[in-house]
């Protein structure tokens, strides 16, 4: 393949589907959140909402920071914090009809991208692991 | 360039160098380490004893895990947990007389890589950020 017929390429293919990714949801709290990346070991994962869009991201560190208290870390209010107020809203996103250059371009800044649809539904996630398995692919070709 | 020659390119000048690269000591509580990753802000970073040499990778994640009791997050312990009990000692590491193909393969699974010289020393970190800016500068030539 050539370059310009690898960029071109559509990312359907590569996509985690939404099934396979670990997420929250819009009203969990910071507990909840805490033990579901501790759980699954990812760092950072979707915030959805009921009707599965895209809300925003949520890591540890963002949890982390929210209870940062003066002298100590303060645990306690872990439950009464809600993913709403800490997640970060900025999400890098495609559509699902984007091409793989597209998605070279974002993962440059982040290790995942959210895939959405037409109907802003999330879809699925786009990975630089997956990226480079195929730029690897492609170089060694 | 040739995929030969870009696969063939020393690392040395990709290098992110120790002094920019945040990490922990040998030693360290899991709570001061919980700190150094809220602060910074990256997911994962090195563990270095006293000369400077590489002894593993810490997690946010390895942090909380090493704390989930059966029934609730047991923060207290924090200051009593060393980071030497908690890391991951299987560290992808590089010698900074690799080949940027050596990178390319190893960053398939791993966010960064260590960079050691040849007294075993940290010299630094290769990001998938860094080794993503030189295959799209490759690809779009
Ligand atoms: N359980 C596991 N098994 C094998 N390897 C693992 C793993 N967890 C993490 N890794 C490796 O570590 C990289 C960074 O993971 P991290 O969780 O920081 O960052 C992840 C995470 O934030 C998110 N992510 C990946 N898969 C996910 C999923 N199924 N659900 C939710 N988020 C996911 O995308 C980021 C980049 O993922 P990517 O695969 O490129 O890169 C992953 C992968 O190479
Ligand atoms: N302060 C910041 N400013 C701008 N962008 C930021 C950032 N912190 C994180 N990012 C973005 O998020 C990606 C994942 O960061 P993470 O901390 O999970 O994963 C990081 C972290 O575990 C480690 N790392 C990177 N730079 C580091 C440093 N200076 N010191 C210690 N560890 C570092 O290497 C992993 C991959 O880094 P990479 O640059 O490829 O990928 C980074 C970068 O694209």
């Amino acid at each position: 393949t050539s370059s310009r017929e690898f960029l071109e390429a559509p990312i359907a293919d590569l996509i985690i589907p939404s099934d396979k990714v670990a997420h929250v949801q819009l009203g969990n709290s910071a507990e909840h959140a805490l033990l579901v990346l501790t759980k699954t070991g990812y760092s950072s994962i979707p915030v959805l909402d009921m009707d599965y869009r895209l809300q925003g991201l949520l890591s540890m560190r963002m949890i982390t920071e929210s209870i940062l208290g003066l002298d100590h870390i303060e645990f306690e209010k872990l439950d009464t914090i809600k993913v709403n107020d800490i997640m970060d809203a900025d999400v890098a996103m495609l559509n699902i009809n984007d091409k793989f250059q597209k998605a070279l371009d974002l993962v440059i800044n982040h290790a995942f991208l959210c895939v959405v649809d037409d109907d802003s539904t999330f879809v699925g996630i786009m990975t630089r692991r997956v990226i480079l398995k195929q730029l690897k692919k492609h170089i060694y070709q």
